[in-house]
């Protein structure tokens, strides 16, 4: 049975029989795609399956990545009102380099959307990181800022589209050296319900989740003439 | 003048048989999110020269069937799947990347002489 299994997960597109150590949790999304699939068959309903209609992009191929990246501490945090800083790190390796990026959005997730934990408005901050971090330095330097916004908070998950990114991350994996992600806290003026800022970035640090949805095609299943021909 | 051929009961002529895939009897159950198991199926029973007009068959499996009455020695037609569909697995992987993947001709739909 070894062999056969063998032969089996290299079908699945796989190197060996994965042996997870905790299922991860599964996005809402992945969920109701693979329903609406389970279905369709039930139904014997014909599927494109290279069409993620959910999403409405082309795909053959969905996966989660969990971040792998840590939190940052400093003493001379940038800013006086600078909540948490996070190095967000995205293993790609398992996408095949024949596969094509159709979608990439990164999920993050800050916390129950609920209102019994109000919290002062933050400022988000996204940067790539350019250069390999230097010994010694704690903070890697950021390069390009792709987004800067404000948050109220509690917010539930933010996503963010990352295409250009993660095929550049694709197409040149040594780029990949992941994301800068700054959080500042923009006072309590208009709530005036007074915040420990301490507490209050311990809370964000607790319930930050942060994940990249990826779609891929693969040409060999999809060929693009099928896509023009739908 | 047709070819008295030998009688083949029903039961073993080529029809689907059902098989259930349980992925815990693989141990895949560790990996594998969902589904739990699949509704696979086989193809499994007799191709003879009477049967092969009506079995859902190929002109050569009907000629094959046909040689097959005059000389035994060609092998008779076999019983193949004739309409297959995918499954989709939600499952995790060595870098606890969550995966939802369609995979074609998982699930046997018809069967017929090939």
């Amino acid at each position: 049975l070894q062999f056969r299994e063998h032969v089996f997960i290299q079908f699945l597109g796989l190197d060996k029989v994965p042996s997870p150590q905790k299922f991860q949790p599964v996005p809402y999304i992945m969920k109701k795609i693979f329903q609406d699939q389970e279905a369709a068959a039930t139904t014997g309903a014909s599927q494109d399956l290279c069409y993620v209609k959910e999403l409405g992009v082309p795909g053959s191929v969905l996966r989660l990545l969990p971040d792998q990246g840590f939190f940052l501490y400093s003493e001379n945090f940038s800013q006086a009102s600078s909540c948490l800083q996070k190095l967000l790190y995205f293993n790609l390796s398992a996408i095949k380099d024949k596969e094509q990026l159709t979608m990439a959005r990164l999920g993050l997730d800050l916390g129950p959307n609920t209102y019994y934990n109000l919290g002062p408005e933050l400022e988000l901050a996204l940067s790539l990181v350019q250069e390999p971090p230097v010994w010694g330095r704690f903070i890697p330097k950021p390069g390009k800022m792709f987004v800067l916004q404000s948050v109220p908070w509690p917010q539930g998950v933010l996503y963010f589209n990352l295409l250009d990114v993660a095929k550049d991350w694709h197409d040149n994996h040594q780029k990949n050296l992941g994301l800068l992600l700054e959080m500042l806290v923009k006072g309590d003026r208009d709530t005036g319900v007074n915040f420990q800022l301490e507490d209050i970035c311990a809370r964000l640090r607790r319930s930050l989740h942060a994940s990249l949805l990826l779609v891929t095609l693969n040409p060999e299943q999809c060929p693009t003439s099928s896509r023009k021909r739908r | 003048a047709a070819i008295p051929a030998p009688y083949a009961s029903c039961k073993n002529l080529c029809h689907r048989h059902q098989l259930f895939i349980n992925f815990r009897d693989l141990g895949w159950h560790k990996w594998i999110i969902a589904p739990k198991g699949f509704m696979a199926n086989y193809c499994h029973g007799d191709c003879p020269f009477s049967m092969t007009t009506s079995l859902n068959s190929s002109n050569y499996a009907f000629m094959q069937a046909l040689m097959h009455v005059v000389d035994p020695a060609i092998p008779q037609a076999v019983c193949i799947p004739t309409k297959l569909s995918p499954i989709s697995m939600l499952y995790q992987d060595n870098d606890d990347n969550v995966i939802l993947r369609h995979y074609e001709d998982m699930v046997v739909d018809e069967c017929g002489c090939g």
